[in-house]
């Protein structure tokens, strides 16, 4: 389902230079929910990025079912991500002057859902990420967990073939955070892949596999008993 | 020093009406170490943004070291902001355009502080939460936690008597979070007060005394023993 092989990243903007992924070799099975764990700075979200077709690897390869990602331009990037892939932005990246509702629509506007349609399915995903009685308010308007939760429910929408998220639960109390485990681990075992980051021991044991980067390498792999 | 009695706080837009605080009654004596938590949405960052005069409430009152906030105007609000608080956003709120260094400088800009000093000062606060060697980088050139710790540094460089910080962990990984708590703590054993919103029960256990809110209101007062 996703392969990668010998994936390097490298940001080189002059002023700075930083190799944020060091010959990076991961294979995740169709339905598989991997964890991703690592300090800060040791270049998980860069990795869901590349893994998300949002940002390009300097050298190395990413094969998701079988495509050569590397070698598409970017109207077939958009296409991939707007078909396949739900994510969820660490930095929420919801669009400010739109309320929560109509963000969560934007993923349908892309696959061309109708708008009763949309409407439907934006209401029913804001419900069970418990903010129903929000879905008026602006993202400046929502404390930190309810952009978080708007981000998440933005990010599966679209019943995505993959899902990848990154930190999902940072900002949220322990039982939000385990709502939204839930619903993941709900989607992951009708046939979702979940990519999933966090700091956090306790949500990393939801997956089947962990693995550890530090400093740009994958250094470390743990299988998880059946969850 | 910081006493807040029948604070409210209604938002209302018009389209959205949230009653984000319902008469909070609080005393935080100086030197003390107080975290706050509770479920997403419940009022903790409504709270801080009061406390830290970023906010004000719609009835109720809030008195600092003696001084009514509610009767100051902006300019009185912004001196006491620059002169006394250092505040750490959940959303870190750093000015995109400029590298951590600079953005780390912005406080001492608006006390006064000369060139000289405010660049050896911001060198020593990035040093001391591990980002000397990404002191040139800006935001966007810079990892969840990293950001989240540029932020930390920000709020520290002017030595507050009072620190607010909410959720500073957030987005850290175990380590680099207590090597957070360890410089917060520091701090607070120097004479600092400190207010801290977090989720993690880890975290607040480095409090002396933890209040919980629910639905905007403050429902239970938790001692702990001695750090
Ligand atoms: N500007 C605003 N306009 C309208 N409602 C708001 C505004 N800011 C916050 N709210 C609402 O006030 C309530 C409290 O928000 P607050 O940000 O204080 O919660 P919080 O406890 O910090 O949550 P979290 O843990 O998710 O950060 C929420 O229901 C939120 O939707
Ligand atoms: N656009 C960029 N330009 C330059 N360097 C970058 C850029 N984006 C990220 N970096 C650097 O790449 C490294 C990895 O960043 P990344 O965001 O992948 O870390 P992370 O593991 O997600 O960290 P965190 O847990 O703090 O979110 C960091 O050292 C960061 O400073
Ligand atoms: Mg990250
Ligand atoms: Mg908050």
């Amino acid at each position: 389902m996703i392969r990668v092989e010998h994936l390097t990243k490298v940001y080189d903007t002059g002023i700075v230079r930083v190799q944020a992924l060091t010959d990076v070799n991961l294979e995740v099975r169709k339905g598989e929910f991997l964890a991703v764990m690592g300090p800060s700075g040791s270049g998980k979200s860069t990795l869901l990025n590349i893994l998300g077709c949002l940002d390009r690897a300097t050298s190395g390869s990413y094969h998701l079912e079988g495509i050569p990602i590397n070698t598409l331009d970017e109207n077939e990037l958009a296409h991939i991500r707007n078909r396949k892939i739900g994510f969820v932005f660490q930095t929420f990246n919801l669009l400010p002057r739109m309320d929560a509702l109509r963000n969560v629509e934007v993923p349908m506007l892309y696959s061309g859902v109708g708008p009763r349609e949309r409407r439907k399915r934006a209401w029913e995903a804001l419900e069970k990420v418990g903010l129903a009685d929000h879905a008026l308010h602006r993202p400046n308007e929502l404390s930190g967990g309810q952009r978080q939760r708007v981000a998440i429910a933005r990010a599966l929408v679209n019943d995505p073939d993959i899902i990848l998220a990154d930190e999902p639960t940072g900002n949220l109390d322990t039982r939000s955070g385990l709502e939204i485990m839930a619903i993941i681990q709900g989607l992951n075992r009708q046939g979702a892949t979940v990519i999933l980051v966090t700091h956090e021991h306790e949500i990393s044991r939801h997956a089947q596999r962990v693995v550890h980067f530090r400093d740009g390498r994958l250094v470390r792999t743990e299988v998880i008993a059946e969850p």
